[in-house]
């Protein structure tokens, strides 16, 4: 409880540092592989010239992903956590630093490859993004609650792969609408792009620049 | 540390249970939808005539895995962690009391579907069994190192997908034998049975019956 404590306030003041500047906060968590950098490379692809992205990578080791980010132009800081499954407010806060955010724009933290334990530190985003692809099976929504609870939107990704798959997306969606009524869910393909606009809408409705 | 230490404690009283009863006992860890309960289904088809197995279940909420495998002919015990992002010694030593483990069977831990935390957490189990998909992407073992180095085994799950994906199955292997040389890594689809016979190789040259 501690822990929790220590890790909200700071939480607290990470989201001070996003509304003062007009920044929207996006914390993306899913499962290792489920697609997240691919969806940053394809939001920045289409999105990137009008809404300044900046972007905080998180895993236990390697650069791979902040690189990947660079390679299509965006800033990416990347934390390291080391054998920690999780980011926290803390980690976020120092990273800030070291991030020019510009006003009114768009800050999206990818976060450890993890459904448990990522969903319960809040880090002072506006949004948690969850993500589950198609190649995981119809029942992580009832599997892991705790995330589709505390999501304010699901992405099921990689609908392009659903001709070789027997992967019941309705099923999943019934699932994850069961434990979070009402919550945007949105089928895309980072791959191709398909059912990436509705997702858009969502995302350009609560983002600074438009309001 | 206290935790871990109270922990390896209770492991090893399991452990104690096992080569009492003369069980091999394997932990079977990936990120969640990898395979685990395929793999589990297609070992319990191939081999349950001659193995007799038993199977405890670990997720946070649902019994849909172990009725997975009840169906499929075979004593399983599902554990709910609830908020638990790991399975430990405590729960593994009161599903035991529940399980009838014949002697000379195999009992088969398949672990909460997450990469970083079962990794830390010793059962009792023999071997800890590391499983990547193919539709993860082939950097998992780089970025989740610590799972690599403790397991005894890699199977690389759902080669029948490669003609779909983009996965260098090559450089996945290449990563995995960097952070642990020497580590066994086996190709394998749990819904083809390809590539099987060599994981059943490396299992029956450590199961009970044929010692
Ligand atoms: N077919 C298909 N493959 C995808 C899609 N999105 C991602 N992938 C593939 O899935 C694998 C993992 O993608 P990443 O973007 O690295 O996933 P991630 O969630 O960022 O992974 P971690 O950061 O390690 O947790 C890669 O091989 C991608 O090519 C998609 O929409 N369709
Ligand atoms: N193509 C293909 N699909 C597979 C294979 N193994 C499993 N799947 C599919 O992958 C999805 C997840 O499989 P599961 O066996 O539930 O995976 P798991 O690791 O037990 O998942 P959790 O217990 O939730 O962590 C399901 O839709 C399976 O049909 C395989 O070898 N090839
Ligand atoms: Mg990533
Ligand atoms: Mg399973
Ligand atoms: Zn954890
Ligand atoms: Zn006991």
């Amino acid at each position: 409880a501690r822990v929790l404590a220590a890790n909200d306030y700071l939480a607290r003041h990470n989201r001070e540092h996003f509304d003062a500047h007009s920044v929207l906060c996006l914390n993306l968590i899913s499962a290792p592989g489920s697609g997240k950098t691919a969806l940053l490379e394809r939001w920045i692809q289409d999105l990137g010239e009008s809404l300044p992205f900046s972007v905080i990578e998180g895993d236990l080791q390697t650069q791979n992903d902040a690189e990947r980010i660079r390679r299509v132009g965006v800033e990416a800081i990347q934390v390291n956590t080391g054998q920690g499954c999780h980011l926290d407010a803390r980690m976020i806060h120092r990273a800030l630093h070291h991030l020019t955010l510009p006003e009114e724009s768009l800050l999206v933290i990818e976060n450890v490859g993890n459904l448990v334990c990522p969903a319960d530190f809040f880090l002072g985003e506006h949004h948690k993004v969850a993500v589950i692809a198609c190649t995981e099976g119809a029942d992580k929504p009832a599997k892991y609650p705790g995330l589709i609870e505390k999501a304010s939107v699901l992405l099921i990704n990689k609908i392009d792969m659903l001709p070789h798959l027997e992967f019941d997306v309705d099923a999943c969606e019934e699932h994850a609408l069961e434990i979070h009524p009402g919550l945007p869910v949105f089928r895309v393909s980072a791959r191709t792009g398909e059912g990436m606009s509705h997702f858009y809408t969502w995302l350009l409705d609560r983002s600074y620049p438009l309001k």
